[in-house]
């Protein structure tokens, strides 16, 4: 489904070059749930918002579902986007003026659903995540964890086919981590991909496969030393 | 240092009350290191707010040195506020449009310091985040694990006598968490009081004390049923 060839990334600020992806090459298989470890700053983000279609890349290719995306204008990625893929940010990335609500029912919006469908979709997803009784509070008043909450429920309501979570559990506690993370792995079980970046190795353990990037570079656990 | 009596703090939107603090009491004395931890949407950032003079409370008292706070005016708590406490937000609240070094230098303008100084304290504090390479960059050039170290950075640059941390590693690999870590323990053996909210319990166990909250409450676990 994804086969991203020797992708680079580097960001230019007037007095720092970062290379933040260097020939990086992956291939993700329909139905994967993949991990992806590293330390901070080793680009675990930035191949996120790659694969998710939100950043462009320096050089490389990219084939999403055997279609090169270098291809597609703006329009039609973002009309992919909203398609297929359901991404949970690293700082959620909530509007701050919407509701729980408005926000879930967001993407939905984008697709020609009729408004009592798309009620009943986010009263769904939102109950999932546990949060029914604050439907109406906007993410100022919501506590971290429920924020992150949100960001889930927004992210699954409209049952993409590759799921892309930037740490989906940072601010919750064990209890509600593996909830968030049973979650993720029935929508797996139903066919949906899932690549989950996590520095928690507990939680990247219950994936099928675990990727490991270092200074923007896929690393093979198996041949560093110990040591 | 604090005494919190009965601190009752209700939130209340058009919709719900949300009792988020109940008649909680907490006693910490100068230089502990103490955990607090419970479930998402426990009352931790609630409580760490209002012992940081960011929050009002609707009942209870709270002493802070000795001095009820009740009598404060804002002027007076904000002075308070930027003489003796640090803290590291869980969403970090770094300002978007200022870069690292302005971001840090921010605490420090309040003192009157002269410009000199002020440029010594933020690359000293600065460089025990490891992120000298990074003066120059905005929060959105950073990566997530690397705006949470600024806002470290941020909040022990004034050497403060209280450091109070909310989540200050949620978003760090263990090998950046565990130096996070020492980074508190070193200011707390050289006197500085820290009250830190983690759900992570092994980073816990490194502090002296561990309170577990629950619906706005102190609760002992000694006496919670283990099952
Ligand atoms: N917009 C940007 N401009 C400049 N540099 C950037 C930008 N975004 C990221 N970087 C840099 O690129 C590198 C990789 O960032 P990225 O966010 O992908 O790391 P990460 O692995 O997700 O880190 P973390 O675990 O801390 O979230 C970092 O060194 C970061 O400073
Ligand atoms: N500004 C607000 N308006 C309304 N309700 C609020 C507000 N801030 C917090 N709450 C509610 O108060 C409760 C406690 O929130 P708090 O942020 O203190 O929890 P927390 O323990 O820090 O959670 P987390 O671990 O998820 O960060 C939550 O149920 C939250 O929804
Ligand atoms: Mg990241
Ligand atoms: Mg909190």
């Amino acid at each position: 489904i994804i086969e991203l060839k020797d992708i680079n990334k580097v960001y230019r600020t007037q007095h720092v070059e970062t290379h933040a992806l260097e020939e990086l090459s992956l291939e993700v298989a329909k139905g994967e749930f993949i991990s992806v470890m590293g330390p901070s700053g080793s680009g675990k983000t930035t191949l996120l918002n790659i694969i998710g279609l939100l950043d462009t890349f320096d050089g490389g290719s990219y084939l999403l579902d055997g279609d090169s995306v270098a291809q597609l204008g703006d329009r039609q990625m973002s009309r992919l986007r909203n398609a297929k893929i359901g991404f949970i940010f690293q700082s959620f990335n909530l509007i701050p003026d919407l509701n729980v609500f408005d926000n879930v029912e967001m993407p939905l919006r984008y697709r020609g659903m009729k408004a009592k469908q798309r009620r009943e979709a986010v009263c769904e997803a939102v109950a999932t995540v546990g949060l029914t009784s604050r439907l109406k509070h906007r993410p100022a008043q919501l506590s971290g964890g429920q924020q992150q909450r949100v960001a889930v429920a927004r992210a699954l309501v409209g049952q993409p086919n590759l799921v892309l979570a930037d740490e989906p559990t940072g601010n919750l506690d064990s209890a509600m981590a593996t909830d968030i993370m049973d979650l993720l792995g029935q929508i797996n079980e139903k066919g949906t991909t899932v690549i989950m970046v996590t520095h928690d190795s507990e939680l990247a353990r219950r994936s099928k496969r675990q990727i490991h990037l270092l200074d923007g570079k896929v690393i093979d656990l198996t041949m560093v030393d110990p040591h």
